[in-house]
């Protein structure tokens, strides 16, 4: 399903940057604060991921690249997920392709938008292809960094939306 | 909805007593529905107890007991309902050496059974190896990321000269 | 009793915009009182920028970033007002390893300023072959707990048949 | 000032343990699960520490030996700490000797109780003998496990108690 991932001017990934999503274990390494959790930020971003919070964000637009002492700051954002649709499991509108591409942007003060396949969609439209595949930005396959410790220590009942996640 | 979170508990629970085996090297784990008699409203209690040591709560357990048990728990759910993509990002940070691999292990299992795809974000060079490619996120101009694919001996010296 | 906040806040960030630049190899951090003009009811927020990268809220730096700042602040309190014995468990699990070999020189460089005793639980190799001695913590017979004084070659293969 | 501490009966160390305090750097390592912040917890114990929250327990009972498949349970944990008096900086009535031995006992079901060069002491006397030393179970230069996770997840105003600590 996933197959290529491409992010530009997304947190501190001033230019683009590309990422083959293939079978198997692909590990991601590099120092401490290079951009290595930006990069799962991005995939759920894409994905209609729609609270800052869960992007460590005050606001939304504190994703767009926001500049270094001696590069500027951007003021767009676009992060574009190509999915594999061989099998043409996808809702029937999209199935006169062998590929989906899931694209989303945001402008400094502009807010955001989704398009499929370049034509323009809604955060739910989007949203509702992954719920589809059992994932999505919010799936427990998705496992950004400290979650596991905020599993453990949880209260009783906010581990529950974990057992609604596998039904 | 009362009937499905329960049924998906008894799924979870069946894969968590096979995983917690596997991860933990024996011992056992459950998951209970505590605090109400409504599923939609009862809370979620781990009980876990590692081989060789009685069955208590999660807080006696050790930071690396800990992570390993939610490891479990995450892809007892996620097997329970399979995705096509899992996405880890440094769950094996608190990890021992050898819990590092029985969780490499674990990985490779997964992947023949279900044909997810992972990304798995690590800074241990055990799981690095493990990996069948891998991608270095370099900071050359301090602030500003590169995404670039590497072999195991040029991440390698990523860790060193970083 | 005001005063004395205040003046060990001051003491506290004359030390922190040092350690901060040892441990990050550059960039500043400071502590800043916020929300009352009372010292005895504000809050303590914390402010840091990593080498090249703007000053900014402690949500938006990474993991690893975070960790460290973290241990600048600890140690400057630390530095504040010595104590005989420091004790740290398991604070190098978050850094890279050039940041594990920032950390270790900053212990040796407090241990020839204060005459302090440290005792550091660890699992990084990098950090153990640091240590002027090591003892090794064992449970051969499943939940009993044995300590033993070990040395570096031991220490690794502990890691190894863990 | 520290020397040796010695542990029998405290959590996972069913037998007596011992464990020399020297200068500059010991390293203490082990697989997970092995007991390495029980010693940390051992030596926060022996200094005061009156909270079974910051022992992980739910009561002050649980930090005694609580048996395993093949060994019983104990129902006395003790806890020693030896402390050099060389200088004799102590409290006068301690300056009889180069040594200072703090002990620490809790039987199960009947509570703890100290002793400072084996006379009875209150967990007041022990507290203020390492205060005196800018030190004591709460003290910012013992570090437990997930502490600076949890000093950077604090909100401002629970971070305050650090620069108290700092006066
Ligand atoms: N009263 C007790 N009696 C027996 N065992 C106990 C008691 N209290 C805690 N334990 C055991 O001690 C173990 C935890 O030890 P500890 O937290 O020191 O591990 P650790 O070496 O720090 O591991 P990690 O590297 O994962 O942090 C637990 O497995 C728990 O079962
Ligand atoms: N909008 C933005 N513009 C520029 N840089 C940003 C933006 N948002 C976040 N950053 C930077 O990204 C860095 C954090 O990256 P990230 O959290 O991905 O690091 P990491 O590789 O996961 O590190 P660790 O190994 O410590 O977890 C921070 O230092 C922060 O300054
Ligand atoms: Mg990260
Ligand atoms: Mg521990």
């Amino acid at each position: 399903m996933f197959r290529h991932l491409r992010l530009a001017g997304f947190k501190s990934f001033a230019d683009t940057a590309e990422l083959d999503i293939e079978p198997g274990l692909t590990g991601i390494v590099g120092p401490n604060g290079c951009g290595k959790s930006n990069i799962v930020e991005a995939l759920q971003w894409v994905m209609g991921e729609t609270s800052a919070k869960q992007m460590r964000s005050n606001e939304m637009d504190d994703v767009i690249f926001s500049g270094t002492s001696s590069k500027a700051a951007r003021n767009l954002a676009e992060i574009s997920l190509i999915l594999d649709n061989e099998q043409k499991k996808a809702p029937s509108e999209y199935n006169d392709r062998d590929e989906i591409e899931i694209a989303r942007k945001i402008v400094r003060g502009k807010g955001t938008n989704y398009r499929i396949n370049n034509r323009p969609a809604r955060a739910r439209d989007v949203q509702l292809l992954f719920a589809d595949s059992a994932t999505g930005a919010r799936s427990a396959g998705i496992v950004s960094q400290g979650r596991i410790g905020a599993i453990i220590g949880a209260k009783p009942d906010e581990r529950r939306t974990l057992l609604e996640e596998a039904a | 909805a009362r009937h499905r979170l329960l049924d998906s508990l008894t799924k979870v629970n069946a894969e968590l007593s096979e995983l917690f085996k596997t991860l933990f090297g024996g011992g056992k784990a459950e998951l209970k529905l505590i605090n109400s008699d409504d599923p939609l409203t009862a809370g979620l209690e781990i009980f876990a107890s590692p081989p060789g040591k009685k069955l208590q709560s999660l807080s006696l357990l050790s930071g690396g007991e800990q992570a390993l048990t939610g490891l479990a728990i995450i892809f007892s759910v996620f097997l329970t309902n399979p995705s096509p993509i899992c996405i880890l990002d440094e769950v094996d940070a608190p990890l021992d050496d050898s819990n590092v691999s029985r969780f490499c292990e674990l990985l490779r299992h997964i992947v023949t059974r279900t044909q997810t795809k992972f990304l798995i974000v690590t800074h241990h060079r055990m799981t690095m190896s493990q990996m069948d490619r891998l991608y270095g996120v370099t900071m050359a101009e301090p602030g500003v990321s590169k995404l670039v694919s590497v072999d195991l001996q040029t991440a390698e010296t990523l860790r060193e000269d970083e």
